[in-house]
């Protein structure tokens, strides 16, 4: 059997489906069929699935209707924390980072943790260096910010006061 | 959180996950986009997995691999077993979804909540992105 499939997901995107304008959809749909094509591309040339599933992710973290990358949610303390993780189906190699914070394309320093190193996961300030080290894209924490984002943050705050429960996070804002 | 699975020509699949999290988290929580064997996962003798929505629930399911698991051992087909996972974690009050591929090609998708983006594309021309 000689073909290839892709499938993606995007997760429930900016914003929640009630609250999704027909043009926000629109535009949203352009973003997977973006990363579709990236993927395709891949594929259709006889390219790894590995290329492929992270040439797909990193389009979607590079647009900022989706909860990746550019475009990601608000932590508490109002920086942006991101997580990511790559595997290889045939060798069971695989590389994950958390709480990064400056590479471009977290899927990309997965990666790198999967192919460079001899670990699985990396997490925060240590994932940042060894991104650093690693020669990857850098950006500061801003570059993720949208206002999007930094308006269901304040909203979620509002509701978080008047509750006074520090756990009451919205999985809706994931 | 966005992600992906492929099975490229040669036979091999790979999944890739990446997230900001929830929105106003806390005391450095990590989901389970980065947990492998929870909301990633690739093993080329069941299926590739990429997860999404609350990641306790896909935590301590371990639903990757536990849709793997029902594959390997079980014998279920990818879809069954991916529906029988997310019908589990809907049961324990958790809201999400999977995609995910086997390595003969078959692709599939499972999701409990309204909402989610998705889309696929196979060598046969098919080409189909919705929302559930």
């Amino acid at each position: 059997m000689t073909d290839w499939t892709l499938v993606i997901h995007g997760g429930s995107g900016a914003m929640s489906r009630d609250t999704i304008s027909a043009e926000q959809d629109g535009v949203q749909r352009q973003a997977l069929s973006r990363a579709l094509q990236a993927g395709k591309a891949v594929l259709a040339s006889s390219g790894s699935a590995v290329d492929a599933v992270e040439a797909a992710v990193a389009v979607l973290e590079d647009d900022p209707g989706f909860n990746a990358g550019h475009g990601a949610v608000f932590n508490a303390a109002g920086s942006i924390e991101l997580d990511a993780a790559i595997m290889d189906g045939r060798t069971l190699e695989a590389g994950a980072v958390c709480g990064t914070t400056r590479t471009r394309n977290p899927v990309r320093l997965a990666r790198a943790v999967m192919e460079r190193s001899p670990h699985v996961l990396l997490q925060g300030s240590g994932a940042d260096e060894f991104s650093r080290d690693s020669g990857l894209d850098q950006v500061e924490n801003s570059y993720f910010e949208t206002d999007e984002r930094r308006m269901q943050l304040e909203r979620m705050r509002e509701r978080a006061a008047g509750s006074g429960d520090v756990f009451d996070i919205d999985v809706k804002f994931g | 959180t966005v992600g992906a699975v492929a099975r490229d020509t040669s036979g091999n699949i790979a999944a890739a996950t990446s997230t900001g999290g929830l929105t106003g988290k806390r005391f450095g929580r990590v989901g389970d986009t980065a947990v492998i064997g929870a909301g990633t996962l690739a093993d080329i003798r069941t299926c590739a997995v990429s997860a999404t929505g609350a990641g306790e629930f896909y935590i301590r399911t371990a639903a990757a691999s536990a849709i793997a698991a029902r594959m390997r051992f079980g014998g279920e087909s990818l879809q069954v077993a991916a529906d029988a996972v997310q019908a589990e974690i809907r049961e324990m009050g958790g809201s999400g979804g999977v995609i995910a591929v086997a390595p003969d090609g078959t692709p599939a998708w499972s999701f409990n909540t309204p909402g989610m983006y998705r889309g696929r594309a196979r060598a046969d021309g098919t080409l189909e992105i919705g929302i559930y």
